[in-house]
Order: structure tokens, then sequence, then C-alpha cells
């Protein structure tokens, strides 16, 4: 029967309302359990 | 000996990245000097220098409290591999072959550590090595490698961007659980890290989907490989459940990817996983508004969307073979010995096993059920796009008589499985979930089915049941049609025996 | 007998790796108790998020290191924001802040990371402090995209400064003639006035107003 997914949406930080946020570029670890802490996306500095 | 003098000479490059930064001058000289003094001047002694440098870095992290800085090591070999990369002339050999030794070196200690002593072998430190070269490439491809002064090697680095996705892909899948159940876990999060998959999946011209939809399929083989009624371990588990997360996540950001590699996707999913697959299948494009699929006003013909024919990345054709011509002349004049011919391919010469909801084997060949429905509405929804509606929404189209006819002449098994593969296009609004539609809505109240009817009936309700019974999400398409049945003045639902005689679904559908 | 099975440089490791090529080609129907074990040894140690942190190797240290207490961590902790208690914050804007003026947080990748909420909240001395100070970091591109992106100010590539375009408003002249020549009326932008003004982080450390004969050239500033 599979299980309520919305924790786990929410965990992904895919929002609750109609907004639309990428979340593969900040993704933390597939499980939520070793995703304690927040990961350096990438970004660009310029000279 | 020459490793011990590797080990002093990488102890040497460690220190010095603790003292300096890595864009210091004094950086590019020691790598010069890694050259000219013949330490990494050949292929041979850059295979023994890498092979030990990673041995002494992975030492160093199972040696190193755990509490401190565990991959200093590892974070300074990854940086000397990279600034290689950059740096090397590659007159002789080319910037592939160097990835695929430094890679293939990696591969061959890993090998050796995982298989070894399993008792000291610990996944981290490789994982850590992988992640690192994700980052590194990253911050270097930049606003099209815009940090590269040469022109010449910035160039080649742009075109060889998707090459380097794709090496690394290509290792990832040597690494697979299958291969290396001790590395399952950095596996998964290494297909998953946040600077290869966002990016395989917005690759120019879809250029790593091909190499990402290997690596999700060794994850769905492994998991159906080990996925057994009643006997599923932790560790399995939680590999689904990461799995589950990972398609989440892709039907967020990137949805074409999941509508586009369904095909596959179904092919390989384990026959139990209602849930992921309805994940998979409710895929929507991203700014697609999609109409309330409970609205029993609801008129399909009018949504624009479903005029269009959605894409399909792999052509389900290379999967019918020998079963082509057939279905092809059928489709361009139904014949009985056409039908036998398809009807006959479709049976499998040894048992499947396979752990489904109230069957434990397969006779029939699930796959190439799949690729010929597919192939039957690729050619639907063509059809209408080039003649007019009237010819495909029509009983009398070969497209809906050779599904008609499987179904007819088909095992109950055969019935099952192409009604299934059917409701499996019951996706986002587009023909071939409208034509679907059609077809089954057509199907539940035909009576040309005579004495079949209501097997065929039940088979239907049964096969959308298990699609809606899940804890969401539910396919846009499959609603739909829930709907229109629930909905219908044709056929009571709650007349039918096999409803009827049954306390728990009679409630259900009472409920519904 | 393959030649690559001679080779001193590889042949031990060869061995281990082409025995992974079996269970590949047909895999165990049952997992083996050493698969077993090797799979929850897999699970005991699976990497998480600090591993797929991004390798902070060496930087030039802001300061001096100065003594902290053995119960502080010595990497910076990234913690999540709860999100709603952020979505509170932002209706409490002082409406005379012009820096704040249009406060609506851009919508990217890092918008609900916990660092970039963070930044929103700090005020722009300390923005500039970091962006000065952290050259090279992401924490210097996350005070950058605040700068930009939500505070509005834009990045003098030539002087490397940032600066800040301030429209004012000017109140309403009183004119008691009706005789104003229609060319005149037409100017809309009679009664606004364009300021410009610089952070000077070379000297005073002070937002200073730009000179008169300062003149905005596009191509001098980034296009961040």
């Amino acid at each position: 029967l599979g299980a309520d997914l919305s924790s786990m949406i929410h965990s992904l930080g895919i929002p609750r309302d109609n907004t639309r946020h990428r979340v593969l570029d900040t993704f933390q670890s597939p499980w939520a359990e070793t995703s304690r802490s927040e990961v350096e996306p990438t970004f660009f500095i310029p000279d | 000996t020459s490793t011990e003098r590797y080990y002093l000479v990488f102890t040497e490059w460690v220190r010095l990245l603790q003292r300096v930064t890595s864009d210091d001058k004094i950086i590019f000289v020691f790598i010069k000097q890694l050259m000219d003094k013949g330490v990494l001047s050949d292929s041979d002694n850059f295979i023994g220098f890498v092979k030990a440098a990673l041995e002494l870095s992975v030492y160093s992290f199972k040696e190193s409290d755990p509490t401190g800085e565990v991959f200093t090591a590892i974070d300074a070999l990854s940086k000397l591999l990279i600034k290689l990369f950059i740096l090397q002339d590659f007159a002789g050999y080319s910037r592939q072959e160097y990835l695929n030794t430094v890679f293939s070196i990696i591969l061959l200690v890993f090998s050796n550590d995982h298989e070894e002593d399993e008792a000291t072998f610990n996944e981290r430190p490789y994982f850590r090595l992988l992640s690192n070269f994700l980052c590194e490439w990253a911050t270097l491809r930049g606003h099209n490698f815009i940090k590269v002064a040469d022109q010449k090697t910035r160039k080649e680095l742009l075109s060889f961007d998707a090459e380097f996705y794709n090496i690394f892909a290509s290792y990832l899948h040597s690494f697979q659980p299958f291969a290396f159940p001790g590395f399952s876990f950095a596996w998964i999060s290494l297909l998953s890290h946040r600077m290869f998959l966002p990016v395989m999946l917005r690759l120019p011209q879809k250029a790593g989907w091909e190499k990402l939809m290997l690596l999700l399929i060794d994850l769905l083989k492994f998991l159906n490989q080990y996925t057994i009624k009643g006997k599923i371990s932790d560790a399995v588990s939680v590999v689904y459940k990461g799995t589950l997360r990972i398609f989440l996540g892709i039907s967020n950001d990137v949805p074409q990817f999941l509508i586009e590699n369904h095909y596959e996707l179904m092919n390989n999913l384990p026959i139990s996983y209602f849930q992921l697959k309805n994940v998979i299948l409710s895929a929507i494009p991203l700014k697609m508004l999609v109409p309330n699929p409970f609205d029993s006003d609801l008129a399909l013909e009018n949504i624009t969307e479903c005029q269009n024919p959605p894409v399909v990345f792999y052509d389900p054709v290379s999967d019918i073979q020998a079963l082509k011509k057939p279905v092809d002349n059928y489709l361009r004049i139904p014949s009985n010995s056409l039908l036998r011919t398809i009807i006959n391919g479709l049976y499998l010469t040894e048992y499947d096993i396979k752990g489904g909801v109230g069957f434990d084997m397969l006779t029939t060949n699930n796959k190439l059920i799949r690729a010929i429905v597919l192939h039957v509405a690729v050619e639907a929804g063509l059809e209408n796009g080039r003649t007019s509606s009237n010819a495909v929404f029509n009983t009398k189209s070969s497209y809906y008589q050779l599904l008609f006819d499987l179904i007819h002449d088909g095992t109950i098994e055969l019935k099952f499985q192409v009604i299934q593969v059917m409701i499996e296009q019951l996706r986002y609004p587009n023909i071939h979930t409208r034509w679907f539609i059609y077809v089954l809505r057509d199907m539940f109240v035909t009576e040309a089915w005579e004495e079949q009817r209501t097997e065929v009936q039940e088979i239907i309700l049964r096969s959308l049941l298990e699609r809606v019974i899940v804890h969401n999400p539910h396919t846009w398409g499959v609603s739909v049609l829930f709907t229109q049945l629930l909905n219908s003045d044709e056929v009571n639902l709650l007349e039918l025996d096999f409803i009827n005689n049954i306390p728990e679904i009679k409630h259900m559908f009472v409920q519904l | 007998s393959n030649k690559a099975f001679k080779n001193p440089l590889f042949k031990k490791e060869l061995k281990y790796w082409l025995a992974s090529k079996k269970p590949l080609m047909q895999p165990y129907k049952e997992m083996p108790p050493k698969m077993v074990s090797q799979l929850e040894s897999s699970l005991l140690n699976c990497p998480d998020s600090l591993d797929a942190d991004s390798p902070y190797l060496y930087q030039v240290p802001l300061s001096n290191p100065h003594p902290t207490s053995i119960f502080f961590p010595s990497e910076p902790i990234r913690f999540t924001y709860p999100y709603e208690v952020i979505k509170s914050n932002q209706g409490n804007l002082n409406p005379n802040d012009k820096t704040h003026a249009s406060h609506q947080s851009v919508e990217d990748i890092y918008s609900r990371t916990s660092l970039a909420k963070i930044f929103s909240k700090f005020d722009l001395d300390t923005l500039f402090f970091i962006f000065y100070h952290y050259q090279g970091t992401y924490d210097q591109f996350l005070a950058a995209r605040e700068l930009s992106q939500n505070r509005h100010w834009l990045f003098n590539k030539v002087d490397s400064c940032w600066y800040f375009r301030e429209i004012e408003k000017l109140p309403p002249t009183i004119n008691m003639s009706n005789t104003i020549p229609n060319n005149k009326r037409e100017d809309s932008n009679s009664d606004e006035e364009e300021s410009w003004r610089y952070f000077d982080y070379k000297k005073s450390w002070l937002a200073r107003r730009c000179g008169p004969d300062f003149v905005y050239h596009e191509e001098g500033f980034e296009k961040l």
C-alpha cells in the first residue's frame, strides 16, 4: 500500500504550496537520517 | 621501495596543501617537479604513484580519529588528480585516457580492499574521493569553464564536459551493488549526488540520460532481485526508501526525464512497487496545469494537451524484435494468422518467477507486451495527428482491434498483462492517456466480449484498484478513468458479481 | 594467462575486480551470508551529508586563531531553519529603510538553504565584511547574492565597490501659477530624484554619497 509521502516530500524541501523549487541541487543524502547538515551547492564567483 | 618513495612524495603534497591555497604558485611548481623529476613521467609510474597515494589515503582514513579530520589525505589526492587533469599537455594521449586510467586505478585498489578483508573495508574514503571529483569538476565548469585562462584548454574542456560525466557514470556502473555490496549505500549516494544527478538530467541534448537510466536500472534490478515476498531485509528496505526519495526529487526537478523514460523504468520496476510506479507515472510536464480528474463533466476531447503525443526517449520498437513485422502488418490489415503469430510470441518458454499480488510466476513476456502496447499507442497517436481523431477513436480501428484480440484470445494472465500495461499509459493529459481512457472505457462496457465480459471487467477494475488503493500520488489518467467508471450510466459497478460477492470489495466501492 | 594478469602494477588487484563481475552477470538468487554482512556494513558506514560536502582545504586565516571552548565545533554547522519561521519575519521590514525597500527574496537553488536565509537577516555591514574578507568562498558568494539580488546593490568591476541607486520621491512642488508650459509638464520624473551611494571599504568603512560628477556606466558593473 505504500506510505504517506508527505513527510518525505517535506524533508526533500519540496514546497507544500504551488510554488516550484529545485531540490536536487542541494540534495544532502538519499535518506533523511543522513541529511544532518546542509551541503554546499555549486556556486560561481566572478574574478 | 618505489612505493615508499611515492608515499613520501604524496605526504609532502598533503602537507603543502595544508599550508598554501590550491592556486598558489608553489602548487604549480610542485606538480611540474613531479613530472620533471620522474615521479609522473610515464604511465607506469603514474599508476604506481596514484595507487600508493590512494592506499595511503585510505589507510590514513582508517587510522584517523573518527571525530577529527579523516579526509585530509583523500581531499589532497582528489585535488592533485584534478590539477593534473587541467595542467597536463595531453600530447601523447587524451583526456579520456587519463580519466579512464585514474578511475581504473581507483576501481582496482577498491576491489582489492572490498574483497580481501571484509572486516576492515570502509566505503567512505572512496565515496569521498568520487564526491570530490564531482565537486572539483563543478567548480571548474562554472559558466562554461570561464575560469580556465587558456582559450584552447577552455574549449577542449567545454567539449569534454558531457564525456566527463558519462565516464564517471560508466565507472559508477562498475561499482554497483551487485558487484560490490559493501559499497551499496555510498553508491546510491553518488548516483543522487547534488553535483551529479541534476547535471546528468540537464546536460544539453539529454547527453546524460542514457547513462543515468543505466544506473537507475542497476538500482531497480538490485531491488527487484532482493524484494522477496515476506522476506525483505532491513538493509533492502532502506535501499528502497532512498530510491523512492530520489525518484521524488527527479519528479520535482525534471519530470520530463520520468515522462520520457517511463517505459524502461516500468520494464525494470519490481512488480509489487505500486507506489513507486505511481510516482514515476504521475510525473507531469513542468508548466502544465492539469484539470481536476474527478470532474464528471470532463471532456477529454476539449483538452488541448490531450491532442499531444508524449515524447518517448527510448523507442519500444527496438524491443519488439521478431514480432515487429506481424504487429505492423496487423495494424495495416488485421488477420487471424497474424494474431496467432503475435499471441504465440508473447508466451515464455520458461516460467518467470515474480512475486506479484496474487501470483508468484508469469508465463507471459511482460516486456514484450509493454513494447507492443506502447508501440500501438505511438502509432495511434501519430495517426491521430496525421488524419483525424475519428480514425483512431474508433473500435473498428486496427489499433483497438489488436488490443481487443490479444485480450480476447489470450489466457487470463495475458489479459491481465495487456490491461495492466494499457493502464500504465494513463498518465498526464496527452493523446496516449486520452486514447487508452477511450479504449478501456469501451472495453469495460462493450458486449463484444460475450461470455468473457465479466472476466475482462474484473481484470480492468482490479488493475485500476491496485493503482488507486495505494497512498498518493495517483496518476491523472487513472483517476479520470476510475471516476468515469464509477459514474458510468452503462454499467453499475455495484451490480457486478465479483464486487457484490466480496464484502470488503463491495464496501470499498460503495464508499468510492 | 591474459597479459594483464602478469603486469606487476596491478596483477594482485585485477583478480578481485574480475571476481566482482560474476555476481554482476549472474546475481545470487538469495544473498549469501558474506553479501548480507557486506550490505549491512555498508548501511552502518553510510556516507552522510558531511562526507558529501565540498572539500575544505587550506584557506588564508581571517585573523589569528583564538582559543575557543572545546565544546564549540571547529567545523561550521549548517543547520536547517524551519521554513515557517523565516516566512513570518519577512513582514517585519522598516519601511523607511531603503535598502530593504523591495525585499522580495529571489527564488533560486540557494533561497531555501539555512545560510541564505540567515544572510537575508544580516545588516549591510556584515554582508560587506563577509564579501571583502572571505574572498573565494561560498560565504562571499552568498553575501554577494544577498547584496545583489535582494538588496539591489550593484558591484563595480573597476573599483570593486558596491553601489546603490536611490530614488527619492520629492514632495510635490506647490505652483500657484497655471502658466507652466506643456512641454515642462510632461516630464514624469520631475518629482523623483536619483542619487547614488557606494560603500567605501578601503578607508572609512561607510556608505558614502557619490559626488555630483558620478556617472553610471552599465559596462563597469558586474552582471550578477
